[in-house]
Order: structure tokens, then sequence, then C-alpha cells
């Protein structure tokens, strides 16, 4: 699990 | 990227744009809910504030302030533009119903407690539910033009799209966001109704009409 978020997603 | 990844933003892509267009040439907003395109609005607004911190490709800037414009169009086009065609009796979905535990479980349940995180993720679950209005109002007046029923439908396809862009990132590069996911679950499920409405009847060519 990531600990932020993926800006790369929309 | 991958090409779930790709065709779920195409086809959000084509829902927002089917929208401006239908709205645009029958200049009408007629059986479309305000309270769900103000909705978005506030998704796309609290989610691309990352655009004044970080780049990541011109796809991703590009697509991001395209959302953010077209939903801003929508909302001036339901609330000004075409006000008088504007179905307000109908929309009567209580969006503080939406925005208030959305916004609390952004704080509970985050990444980081971060402005920027909370934000990020408040509008992940806002947009879970946020067609919900919309979904209302179509089941209050028991019919939805054949258009709106093709915008839901891409609208629809575009998040289950992004649970199969989330099952092969997981494979293939091993990565999961479990927020993004199980809101994009809630999300996908409360079209469910919808799709096999709109394959069974807007597919063959009848007007989505639900029994009285």
């Amino acid at each position: 699990e990531t600990d932020v978020s993926d800006h790369d997603e929309l | 990227m991958n090409i779930f990844r790709f065709l779920g933003d195409l086809s959000h892509l084509i829902a927002i744009v089917i929208l401006l267009l239908k709205i645009w040439k029958s200049r009408s907003c007629a059986g479309i809910s305000g309270k769900s395109q103000a909705l978005f609005a506030v998704v796309f607004t609290t989610r691309y504030l990352d655009l004044f911190t970080n780049f990541i490709s011109f796809y991703n800037t590009g697509m991001k302030v395209v959302y953010i414009a077209c939903s801003y169009a929508m909302v001036w086009m339901i609330y000004s533009k075409f006000k008088a065609t504007y179905d307000g009796n109908h929309d009567t979905f209580r969006v503080e119903f939406l925005v208030a535990p959305t916004a609390i479980l952004a704080f509970l349940v985050n990444h980081d407690f971060t402005p920027l995180e909370i934000l990020w993720t408040f509008s992940i679950y806002l947009e879970s539910v946020a067609i919900l209005p919309q979904l209302f109002m179509v089941s209050k007046t028991g019919e939805a033009e054949t258009i709106t029923s093709h915008y839901l439908f891409a609208l629809g396809v575009y998040r289950t799209l992004y649970l199969f862009n989330w099952i092969w990132r997981y494979q293939f590069e091993g990565f999961f966001d479990l927020i993004a996911i199980v809101a994009g679950l809630v999300q996908t499920i409360l079209y469910c109704d919808f799709f096999y409405l709109y394959i069974t009847k807007v597919l063959k060519g009848k007007k989505l009409s639900l029994p009285a």
C-alpha cells in the first residue's frame, strides 16, 4: 500500500 | 500507463463531452442534476490541486485542466446560461448527506494527514457517490433521455475500467491503493442497476423508463 496518493491517476 | 487506464480516461472524457454537447445543442439541461455536476466540480477541484505542486506529464496536466474546465462549464450552463430549463424541482437530493460523511471519512481514513492528501481523499470518496443526485432524479421522474443514458453509461464504464487498471497494476507493478480501490468499487456498484437497464433497454432502442 502507498503512503501517499498516486498523482498520475486521474 | 496500461490500456484499461487509458480507455478509462477516454470514456470519462467522452461522458463529459456527451453531456456538454447535449446541453449546448439542445439549449436545455432538462433531466440533468445540477447537484451531481456541482459535486463533480468540487471533486475535480479538490483532487487536482496537485497541478500546482507536481508535474507528471503533459497528458496528466492536460486531462486535469480539461476535466476541471468542463465541470465548471457544466455548472455555469446549468445554473446560469440555461437556468430556465433546469429541473430544480426534481433535483432534490440532499447533498449534505454526501458531503459531510465523505469529508469526515477523509479526515479519518487517508494516506497522510496533510491538507492536500485529505482533500485528495475527500475527492475520491465524494466522486464515488456524486452521481447519486442524478440517479435519484432519474428514479424520481422515472425516465431519462437516451443521450443522458449514454452519458451515465460512459461515466460508469470509466470507473469500471479503472478497476481493471488497478488489478493490472497490482499484478505487474505490485502497486495498490486501497482507498481508490474501495471507493472505485463502491462507485461501480452504484452503476450496476443502471448498466442492467442500459443494456436491456437503451441498446434495444427504447428510451430508459422505469416501471411505475
